[in-house]
């Protein structure tokens, strides 16, 4: 379903370039629940920005379901974004001026679905990661953890096919993150959703059916035991 | 040497309020190594801001070797600040135009130290946190894990005698993340600083001297064994 082939990314910073992915290929199939870890800077989030084609290559081909995504129509894209698939922020990404309720709702209603069953979706999914009682609070007005949930939520918000989560519990106590993890889990058995995390927690790693270790821009090899 | 008596902190959304600090009292001595533990939204962040002197409680006394922190000066907080205290915020707080170099020059520029002197320190002490080879990098060019490391580099670059710390690790892998504890470790042991780090990390946590527990914005005591 996902089939990367020698994926490069270069930054050109002046006289020198910075390869955060150096030749990633790897396949993930429907439904698989995968982890990709990797010490920081090594290119996990360059990585998920890619397969969640909210960015290209510098190099290499990203098809999904045999469909090379850099040739993808803008409104392809979008709709691949807006519905298929669900992705969660390292760093949230909230919309700073509106608060948890609205920002969750606007999946939804770029999606076309009219005001109150959005309204009441966003609501139900709010509730579902634990901010039942925060709707109102913008982002500043939420704790840290507070603010990860409801980036979850708005991933979550569309029904997509595919999430693609980063770092999805990195400011959530082990009791939250648990019960996020369970969410995953929940909706990877009832609804076979395909999912890809970033994690730096080997408890999560340890939960998905495969782990994808990233290292210096590379992916390593399984049997390459080296610390990473 | 810190005093925390009664600690209330309550925001007024409309017709509700949310204690987000119910009365908390504690003590810190000097040169203890503490961590502060409990759930996505017990208060641990509004608690460090409160201790940084960066927010005053709604209620409640908070001592400061004696000194009550309410009741200082404005150029009494400023130095405090920026040359006693070193405050690693959780959403790093960094400036997004300027270079991680920048960043971390800064408070050392508001110390009145000399371009020269404070340009080779700041590059010193993010070689410290792994980012010799970043220095140039703006926050958007760098990864979730070394904008929060130029977030603890910061922190450290004024030689404070406390550090506060809102969950320093949480976006970096275990390496990493033990890393930086060892420095906070080195930091303790050579120069007796006194922290106080908010952390979901048992490992972290289990390093510290003595931990203490937040619940619904209220101290849990230690023979309070349910969990959090
Ligand atoms: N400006 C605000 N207005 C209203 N409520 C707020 C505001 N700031 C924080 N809160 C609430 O206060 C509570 C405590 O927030 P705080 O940021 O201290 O939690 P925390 O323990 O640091 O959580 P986390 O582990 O998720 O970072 C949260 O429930 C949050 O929703
Ligand atoms: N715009 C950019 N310009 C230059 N270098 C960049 C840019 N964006 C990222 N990088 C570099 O690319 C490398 C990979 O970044 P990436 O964000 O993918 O790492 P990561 O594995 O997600 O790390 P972390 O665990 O810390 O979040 C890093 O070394 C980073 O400094
Ligand atoms: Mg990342
Ligand atoms: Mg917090």
């Amino acid at each position: 379903m996902i089939e990367a082939r020698g994926l490069t990314k270069v930054y050109k910073m002046g006289t020198t370039e910075v390869r955060a992915l150096n030749g990633v290929s790897l396949d993930v199939f429907q439904s698989e629940m995968v982890s990709v870890i990797g010490q920081s800077g090594s290119g996990k989030s360059t990585l998920l920005s890619i397969l969640g084609a909210l960015d290209l290559p510098t190099s290499g081909s990203y098809k999904l379901d045999g469909r090379e995504v850099a040739t993808m129509r803008d409104d392809e894209l979008a709709a691949l974004r807006n519905q298929r698939i669900g992705f969660v922020f390292q760093k949230f990404n909230l919309l700073a001026r509106s608060t948890a309720l609205a920002n969750v709702e606007l999946p939804l209603t770029y999606a076309g679905v009219p005001s109150r069953q959005s309204r009441k979706r966003a609501a139900e999914t709010l509730t579902l990661v634990g901010l039942g009682d925060r709707l109102d609070h913008k982002p500043n007005e939420l704790s840290g953890g507070q603010q990860q949930r409801v980036a979850i939520a708005r991933a979550l918000v569309n029904n997509p096919s595919i999430i693609l989560a980063d770092e999805p519990t990195g400011n959530l106590d082990s009791r939250t993150g648990e019960e996020i993890l369970e969410l995953f889990h929940k909706l990877h058995e009832e609804q076979k959703i395909t999912l890809i995390v970033v994690t730096h927690d080997p408890k999560i790693a340890a939960q998905c059916q495969r782990v994808i270790k990233l290292r210096d821009g590379v992916v390593v090899p399984d049997d390459d035991t080296r610390p990473l």
